[in-house]
């Protein structure tokens, strides 16, 4: 039975979509079996995967619509070990769509229990808010991955998106936990960074990974190149900090 | 009659806040009477406006439902000439109730007609997402100012918002146009920010505007303070390149 992990948080830009493509790559690469759903109408993680838009034919709004399978939706990778369910701006009207349709909120859920999934790992990239889409992924996972960007506002909305988690815990999906905060962009040469990494482990304690993602611009270059960083450059700081919290998210599964 | 600016951009943590929160305070600074609508469940501007949760009794969410006017739900803010209309979480809700409400895209359009409001700007702080609640931001507005981040992902997701900025001027408002892109967190430091600003200006000519925000930590610190950064560091580069910015939209409509 697959983990199902949704990376999720409503603040936009802090880093989801990176994380989604880099840890999915750097769990296969560590041999684990991994599907990423793209979950979000921009299609970023599709596009950072390297997927044009002619191979997306089938997303994941036939699959949310239940005019596809997962299966029939998923395309290979360049990484082994990694598929990926693609995303397109269609996506924007099934927000819309979901909300007459009958178990609005169980669709991505439905859709991962009625075909065997032979992966170790499904990873769930999802759009910046707390609508329909996410709501569909926090209700199919098992748990959270919460990328926190190393600023004030992305502080601010901590607690908003820990709230919610915890509302569709109580209403839809009792097995949903936090597995772990992650802090991202990093940067050394500023105190904003530092000041936001020890309010949330003071407020958090053990949920915060001990790997911090930097800051480092070969981490956004990565994406015109239609590769995760570990590709388009393994040894930049970036790319080690991924690797890092692959092996860190498996210790704490007690799967090392 | 206001000139109303909605400020937009479904990617991510692009700038849309702090551009709204900066160029209002520029604008307020240079004479000009203001009113910054936060159409976001996030808060963000309102935060950064220094409005406590308890000052947020009365906020969007009542001014779409219709259960308030917007001189009801503005409120000072430290910035001679700028009130604010502020959010909160509930504005979550806005998105599934509007759904089945008459005229949904139209709510803000008409809360803004119903009264007369004797301002010369009224911005409006747009969700990450192209939802009822920007929807309902881009079908008020007579134009939309598009903060655009330097990076690759955010000039992927450009040609999605000016196609579904069509589609709306095409159904819901024909008076929509886009007043200008600004470019954002703009970082000497790396050519990525160098090749996308000529991506866009190229893609783009004059609709992008000549003033450039460079990446300055000041305009994250700020927040924190409850104040525009304006107030918070007026020396600092992102303050005056916002003041150069509110310039420059001033000059462009002739104002100057
Ligand atoms: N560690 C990093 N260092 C530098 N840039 C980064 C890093 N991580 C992500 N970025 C860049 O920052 C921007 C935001 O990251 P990303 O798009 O992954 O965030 P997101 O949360 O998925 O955004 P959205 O809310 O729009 O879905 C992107 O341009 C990305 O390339
Ligand atoms: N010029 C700048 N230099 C450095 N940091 C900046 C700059 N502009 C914005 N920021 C910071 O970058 C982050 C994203 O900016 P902001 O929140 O304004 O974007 P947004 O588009 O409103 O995000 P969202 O999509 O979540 O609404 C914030 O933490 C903000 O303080
Ligand atoms: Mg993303
Ligand atoms: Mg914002």
């Amino acid at each position: 039975v697959p983990r199902i992990i949704a990376i999720a948080n409503q603040k936009g830009g802090v880093g989801k979509t990176t994380t989604a493509i880099n840890l999915a790559t750097a769990l296969a690469a560590s041999g684990r079996c991994c599907l990423l759903i793209d979950a979000d109408p921009q299609g970023n993680a599709s596009t950072g995967l390297g997927i044009d838009q002619h191979r997306r034919s089938i997303t994941a709004y036939e699959v949310v619509t239940g005019t596809a399978t997962l299966r029939q939706a998923s395309v290979a990778t360049a990484i082994p070990g990694l598929a990926v369910v693609p995303a397109t701006v269609d996506l924007i009207g099934a927000e819309l769509e979901l909300v007459s349709l009958p178990r609005r909120e169980y669709r991505l859920r439905d859709a991962l229990q009625i075909e065997e999934i032979t992966r170790d790992y499904v990873l769930i990239d999802c759009p910046p808010s707390l609508g329909l889409l996410t709501l569909n992924a926090l209700v199919a996972a098992d748990s959270v991955l919460v990328p926190l960007q190393c600023e004030f506002f992305a502080l601010q909305g901590l607690s908003q998106l820990l709230r919610s988690i915890e509302r569709i815990r109580q209403s839809f999906n009792p097995r949903l936990g936090v597995l772990g905060v992650v802090l991202t962009m990093f940067d050394r040469r500023n105190n904003l960074s530092e000041q936001v990494a020890q309010d949330v482990r003071s407020f958090l304690g053990a949920t915060v990974y001990d790997t911090v993602i930097p800051r480092n611009v070969r981490m956004s270059e990565a994406p015109s190149h239609g590769q995760p960083a570990l590709l388009y450059d393994f040894h930049c700081a970036g790319s080690q900090a991924y690797i890092q919290l692959a092996r860190e998210v498996l210790r704490r599964e007690g799967a090392l």
